[in-house]
């Protein structure tokens, strides 16, 4: 992998959103993933929809939480997502009102990725942004810089939350996870979340997948 | 016990004594260590509960310890008689090995327990944990009302304004403690959460379905190498 590579600088990561009172990260996390394929497979950028999948993925429980996983097959067996503009978020689950017609992207599959770092860093750098799920151990209180908990207290036995990696790099020689939260852009260093990188912090390398865009 | 929050109701804290009997002597050994024989605590009364995922099992443990009488000017300054303390444990038990993620112990004064009970069950619901020093929640009033102009918070009542201080002023606690045990460059502070409970703020933004489902299964991707 290229020792360093961030998708916001290319384009693939739009605006840091924000999943209000609900715990829909899981969407968030899949919306993330599938906007970094379909701008790498068509060289489009688009906002996509979250509140399509909580009213419309029936697999998942919206704001109680869901699995990226299930999202994606959710996605290929509606047809697709349309965009933010078409059908904004609301934060609370609604009626299903998607329509194929308005669908903007669609998938044709889904693909688990290694558990070893190295080859999801050498995986995202070329093939775009990663889902991933973690342990939220202290974000609550998170401010800015690398977080790096003992590894008990951010056990990789309670993933709690997902999310979304677009980057990696060094800081002061400190290996770290660039990671797109859904808290909002007045969380974290402008919404984004820097985790320690090469020991599985936070069980950052135990959920990490991907949509499939040929 | 299928992972979930912590229930607050009683019967949560009804663990059997044998589900009790490893954590909590790990706890007691903990507390123990060190101390020659005859001078070590016993263990009185316990009870706990637990959340469990994966391999690993998060232990929340209260139990009095019986403190033996101390007469070595070494240990203690002046000679004391026996004492009961009160502790509260978190042990994490992954893989059958056990690790001691938090200690809180304080001497048990009848008075005070009756006070506690009678006075802050009623109107603090929520509080759970010993009440705060009344000096530390006046310092953190004008942090306290920073936050509230910064992420614009309103309240409805006085009395939640009050328990939202009471809950700011832990988590800034809280907060000092995660940074303590990170080894990394991340800094913790106040935040636009620092008003929530670890309870609420794991219930509203947070996705325990993660750690127990595993979802539709999905075809490995190709290494890059492969591609």
């Amino acid at each position: 992998a290229p020792p360093e590579w961030d998708w916001r600088k290319k384009g693939a990561v739009t605006e840091v959103k924000n999943q209000g009172m609900c715990g829909s990260c899981w969407a968030f996390s899949v919306t993330g993933n599938v906007e970094g394929q379909w701008f790498l497979n068509r060289g489009t950028l688009l906002s996509l929809s979250e509140q399509e999948l909580l009213d419309c993925d029936k697999v998942d429980k919206a704001c109680l939480g869901g699995l990226p996983s299930n999202a994606y097959a959710a996605i290929k067996n509606l047809g697709g997502l349309e965009t933010e503009d078409d059908y904004g978020y609301q934060g609370h689950v609604q009626t299903c009102n998607f329509s194929a017609q308005m669908a903007k992207v669609y998938i044709n599959d889904s693909v688990e990725l290694s558990r070893n770092e190295n080859k999801i860093a050498a995986w995202l750098a070329q093939k775009g942004p990663i889902s991933v799920a973690i342990n939220a151990f202290g974000m609550q209180f998170y401010r800015h810089g690398i977080a790096h908990p003992f590894r008990p207290l951010c056990s990789p036995w309670f993933i709690d939350h997902a999310v979304l990696l677009v980057g990696y790099g060094n800081r002061s020689n400190i290996p770290y996870w660039a990671i797109k939260n859904s808290w909002g852009s007045d969380w974290g260093e402008e919404g984004y979340y820097y985790l320690y990188r090469g020991s599985g912090a936070c069980g950052v390398n135990t959920m990490a997948s991907s949509a499939v865009v040929n | 016990v299928p992972a979930k929050p912590w229930a607050d109701d009683e019967q949560a804290w009804n663990l059997s004594s044998q589900e009790l009997l490893a954590p909590a002597r790990f706890a007691l050994d903990m507390y123990n260590y060190g101390r020659a024989a005859g001078t070590r605590a016993v263990l009185g009364a316990v009870r706990g509960r637990v959340r469990r995922a994966g391999q690993g099992s998060l232990f929340s443990l209260e139990a009095t310890l019986e403190e033996p009488p101390c007469n070595d000017p070494l240990v203690c300054p002046l000679p004391e008689t026996k004492k009961t303390v009160l502790c509260s444990f978190e042990v994490l038990e992954e893989l059958k090995e056990h690790l001691l993620l938090r200690r809180d112990c304080s001497p048990v004064n009848a008075k005070v327990t009756e006070f506690r009970n009678a006075t802050f069950s009623s109107f603090l619901p929520l509080l759970d944990k010993d009440p705060l020093p009344q000096d530390f929640s006046v310092k953190m009033a004008p942090l306290f009302k920073d936050f509230m102009t910064t992420y614009n918070r309103t309240y409805e009542s006085r009395e939640e304004a009050q328990w939202r201080l009471t809950v700011f002023a832990r988590n800034m606690i809280r907060a000092q403690k995660i940074q303590a045990l990170d080894r990394g460059t991340a800094q913790y502070g106040i935040t636009k959460f620092s008003d929530l409970t670890e309870e609420e703020f794991h219930t509203i933004y947070l996705n325990p379905l993660l750690q127990k489902e595993s979802g539709r299964k999905m075809s490995p991707a190709k290494s890059i190498n492969d591609l």
